[in-house]
Formats: C-alpha cells, structure tokens, sequence
C-alpha cells in the first residue's frame, strides 16, 4: 500500500527526527487531546504541497518544532522536514520512493524526490503519476470539515467537480 | 470542457446512489436512504449549479440544512467517498469525521472502509474505540511531557487474533 | 429547578401534542442520529423567543410539523406551538409560569403568559424578570458552535460582553 | 457606559482563571492550565477588542489557532461558564459539546456541571455513554417511524441505585 511510513523532523509538536508509521490497509491514529494527531495528518498533507494556510498556520516558520521553554532558538538553525517514503504495492521488496520537503532556515520549501533536490513542479508531476492531485485534495478531510462539505453552496460543488475532472 | 464535466458528473451521481444506499441500509430499513445530484444547466454546467440532494430512509424531501448533525455527516461522506471512486488516490486520511455520528453509523462507516480497503489505503484519526477495533494497526500518539514533544508508538492488529490488542506495541 | 416540562404541538418533527419531560437539576437528552434532540433543544429555545433562523428554518412556517408524505396539507390549519412549564424552586408545589409562544396560520407568531396573550415585549419582559436574556443567549451552546466560541474575534469577544452587561 | 463594560471584564476574568484550572487539572499536572482575558485598550473598552488567551498544562503561549480541537472546546467552555457565573441565567443548555473531547476531558466537564447543579439546571444532549451514566435523569427521543414523529421517554435515574439504568421508562 502507498504509504508506508512518515520521517519527520522538528516538524510542529514532534521534535527531533521521528519515523512514524508502519501503516497498513486500514490504520486508526489514537491519543488524547492535543497529543498531536491532527499535527500528524499536517505532516503528511505537508510533504504533498498542501499550502500551511491549510494546515493551521499562517507562515512556514510556524510549522517548526518550537519547545514549550521561551527559550529564543538560533533562528538560522530552524529547519523542518517531513518525507514519505511511498510503495507502489504492500508486497515486500517492491521499490520504493521517498518523498521529501523540507523548510529551510529562509522560510522557503525544498523539495526532493528519492533523495534528489527537484522543483516544486517536478514533484508536483511526480506525485500526479501516483495519482496524488493535491489541488483537488479530494482524499484528505481535516478535522471539523466533514459536516462542511454536505452544506457546500452549488456554486462550490460544480468547483469541486471541476477539479476532478 | 462541457463533455469531460458531464462524464465526471454520470460517473459520481451513479456511485453515490449505491455508496449512500449501502451507507443507510439497516436491518429496519433494508432499501436504505436515496441521494442524487441535480444540475441547474446542463449544457453548460461548470456555469450553474450543482445541488446535493439527500434523503435519509422514510423521510421526506427536504433541503440538506434540515438534516441532523449525524445525517449531514453520512451524506458529506457518501459524497466523498463517490467523488473518490471516480478519481482513485491511492489513499485517504480522514480526521475525526466521526464526530457527530452516533454508535450504529459509526459502525456502519468502519464497515464501509474495511470493505473497501483492498481498493485504497486508509488512515483515520479517531476518539472513539469502535475504529480501533475495526482497524488493522494501530498508531498511538502521545506527548512526551519533559521534552514537551510529540511521540508516536505503533501496534499491529493482525498479529492477535481476538480483537483485544493487549500486546507489545513496537516502541519507536 | 426551572424548566420541568415541554408542551410541544407540531413543533418541527413532533408531531400531535406531546408532553417532554420532567427535566431534573442535570438531564441528559440521549437517541440515534435524526431522532430528534436538537429539535427538542430548538423547542425550548423557540419558545424562549430565539429567532427561528438561529433554529435551521428561513419562515416560521418550516417550524411546523410536517408528514413524510408529500399530501401538502390545508395552509390554514397549519399551527404549531410550545408551551414551557417554569417553576421558580423544585419543591413540590412551588407556584409555575406557563411561557407559551405559537405559530399562526398567517405565518407570525402570538405570545402568551399564564394562557393570558400578551405583546412580545411584555413576554422578554417576564422572561427577564426570571434572569432569561435572550438577546445574550449565554445559556444556549446549538450544535457545532462550541469551538466557534473559542476562535471569535476581539471585536466579537467584546459584543458578546457588551451584551451581558 | 466603561465603568459596567469592566465591572463584568473584571468579573468574568476572574471567574475564567479558576474554572479553566479546575477544568485542566489532572493528577500528572495539579496546577491546571492558565487562560486570561486582555483588552486591547482599557479605558474605552467597546471601542478595542478582548483577546481571549488559554494555555494547557505544560505548554507555552500559543495564539488559540494553534490549539487542538478538544483543546480550543475546553477552552470555549471554560469561558461560556465564566460568563454564566456573571450573569447566571437559570438553566444551560448544550447540544453535543462533547463531540472533539477525548474520555479524560469528557469526564472533566461532566463532573464540573454535576458539581454546579445545585447553582443551576443543566440540559446536555450527547452521543456519548459517560454523560448518561452521571446524569440525574435521562430523556430518550426516538422516531416513530409509522407517524413520521419523533417520541420521548423520559427516565429518573435518581430512582436507582447504581449507574446502571435498566428499569421501566416513564412512556409519553
Ligand atoms: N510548531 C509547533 N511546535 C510545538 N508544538 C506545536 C507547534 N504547532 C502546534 N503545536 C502544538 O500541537 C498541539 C496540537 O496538536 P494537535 O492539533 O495535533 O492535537 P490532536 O491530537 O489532534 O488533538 P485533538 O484530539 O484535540 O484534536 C497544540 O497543543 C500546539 O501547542
Ligand atoms: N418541520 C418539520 N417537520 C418534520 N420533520 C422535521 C421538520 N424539521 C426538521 N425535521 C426533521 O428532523 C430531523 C432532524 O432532527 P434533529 O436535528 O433534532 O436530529 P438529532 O436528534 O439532533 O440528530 P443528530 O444526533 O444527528 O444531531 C431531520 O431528519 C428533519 O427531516
Ligand atoms: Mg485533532
Ligand atoms: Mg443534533
């Protein structure tokens, strides 16, 4: 299956450089409030492009892992990076590609594909091959949305059929 | 422009009448609820409207914003989960969708993905325990108090075979 | 305890005339999705004088009961009411208020004190005299707006106090 | 007109420190959380705005965006209690509030309004078990489905001695 696991690294309330996953066909992410579940879903919506206005904030910076002590950090040390290492199919040993976008200390986006610096359209591509559209983001519902899209307007649901089709 | 938006328009209404059929069918009401989306032009449909039209099992007509919480939630997921099947991503990440719907549609939605997870991959954030049971593995998160960071702990399901995962989860 | 029961009468999906009821000190409103609960909740705030777009309905007439069956029913013998039974204490005896708030066929609304009419201003009035400020609703959460209340703007936070005091 | 805005600023900003403590303190952390109100300019109040501020236990200063779900639902609770306790209408009523708490923080909020229900009457509707089990009595709507009508059955659990209420509803 697709998503094998995530690497992160200081990416909003994970510090250092964690691996999260296995994931398998079907996974439940569990814990309590504030824990940082949603933090988990933005990682992943992150390394496929999705703009940080939709992930709770509203520069990139603030996506860095910040410690609770007011402690100012060496703002040049700020980096953040999340990759996703993607499998074509769940048989063990089919190749793999890892996915990798990463803040740098300017505040802007690095993107990497198995390991390779690309620009922000080569990933773009790479991930449509997948058939991973993120402008139609049609496959991630983020917390408090569902109920919002039974009571979108006509106008925004022929938009929606639009960027589908 | 006109031809491809009216074949993504057949290929989603029909889905959506089997997905919100299959997601409201019970024991009480074995024919399910009926949704169907109208156009307001359909020469040029990308210049009106597109309207959602939902109806749960043995009620009337009635406008989406008459709905309960717990319907609305049902139908947004069977349009989803129809506009998904037109354009398959490989995966699906859904968080808390469960929020508002009582315990017989929340059973109803797991059996829907377990069904469906052959077809693409899914990952769900949830508080209620009904999805972890369902669920195949396990993600736990917690917050490491002393450093005041997130950490992930992982635990497969189906290395037991009762439901109860009282194992060793894989620490990382 | 203040609210002890609800007379409903075709109030949105109740149909005929129904007693809810008795409420205690903390009562908890249970039932599967579509039942009907928050319906109940737009009963009692109905008849506590909350204009009914704050209840999911653009008329009044949309207030009134309805069949699942299309038979479109005589519009002059559409009516619906709520009556809530108030009482000052919960010891057994304590002297009640009848509040009563119905629907005309003409489609307004008649407000009623003790089954004896009365002006709409009169009614806040005696809702007021008990401590019931509709108009700062502090005391009624509708479904989905918690969180709402929690990410209002300066400008609404000081509206909302405005209100209150 | 600025002496009554800060008589109930006073007030409710008070009364919001120590309900948001007692809704944020746990065993692993006994002091609780901080939340405080702030006015952008205090002598004309009305003309600024009040910037609402909540920290959970352990965590530094966040703007309220970056709060999760069921933090930013403590939160807003804590304050609609503080400016209750100001202006105390004589009855609360609350339309699945529960729905983004996890169990800890569900059980939290239940025993404040059961502490409180001497003050005032409390009429909560959940989906969730734990509201049922601590409350006093219990009104149950289902759908008629012959009618067309919603019914309810109304429970006083006071009546029974343990949590468990499987006694004979009152029929209405
Ligand atoms: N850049 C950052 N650095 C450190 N912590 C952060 C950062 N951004 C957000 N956080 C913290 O992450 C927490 C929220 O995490 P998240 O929204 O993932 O919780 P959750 O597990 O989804 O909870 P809920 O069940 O309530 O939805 C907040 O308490 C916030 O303080
Ligand atoms: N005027 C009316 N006549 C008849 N039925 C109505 C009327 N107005 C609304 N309804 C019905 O009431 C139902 C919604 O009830 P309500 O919102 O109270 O459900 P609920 O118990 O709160 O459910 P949930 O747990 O999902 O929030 C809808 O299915 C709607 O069709
Ligand atoms: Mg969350
Ligand atoms: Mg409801």
């Amino acid at each position: 299956m697709p998503v094998k696991h995530l690497e992160v690294e200081n990416f909003k309330s994970y510090s250092g450089s964690q691996t999260i996953g296995p994931f398998k066909d079907f996974t439940c992410v569990v814990g309590p409030n504030g824990a940082g579940k949603s933090n988990l879903m933005d990682a992943l919506s992150f390394v496929l492009g999705v703009n940080q206005k939709d992930l709770r904030s509203s520069k990139l910076q603030e996506l860095i892992f910040r410690p609770p002590s007011q402690k100012p950090t060496d703002p040049t040390k700020l980096k953040a990076s999340v990759t996703l290492v993607y499998a074509d199919s769940f048989d063990a040993g089919s190749p793999e590609t890892r996915f990798t976008r990463e803040i740098t200390p300017k505040g802007s986006s690095e993107y990497k594909v198995n390991k390779k610096k690309v620009t922000k359209e080569n990933y773009e591509a790479a991930l449509s091959d997948i058939n991973v559209l993120v402008k139609a983001r049609n496959f991630l519902v983020f917390q408090g949305d569902v109920e919002g899209i039974a009571r979108k307007t006509p106008k925004q649901l022929v938009d929606m059929l639009e960027n589908i089709s | 422009r006109a031809k491809t938006f009216n074949k993504a328009f057949g290929a989603i209404d029909t889905a959506l009448k089997t997905i919100y059929r299959d997601l409201t069918k019970s024991s009480k009401h074995p024919l399910g609820g009926n949704a169907y989306l109208s156009l307001d032009d359909s020469d040029e449909p990308y210049l009106g409207g597109l309207k959602y039209n939902a109806m749960p099992p043995m009620k009337r007509f009635r406008d989406m914003e008459h709905l309960s919480g717990g319907e609305k939630t049902v139908a947004a997921l069977a349009l989803l989960f129809a506009i998904h099947s037109f354009k398959p991503a490989p995966f699906f990440v859904m968080d808390e969708v469960d929020a508002a719907l009582d315990n017989v549609n929340v059973l109803k939605v797991c059996n829907y993905i377990r069904q469906r997870s052959g077809d693409f991959q899914c990952i769900v954030i949830s508080l209620k325990d009904m999805f972890y049971e369902l669920s195949e593995s396990l993600i736990g998160v917690c917050r490491d108090v002393g450093v005041g960071s997130s950490k992930t702990l992982s635990l497969d399901l189906t290395k037991y075979d009762q439901i109860e995962p009282e194992g060793e989860g894989e620490k990382r």
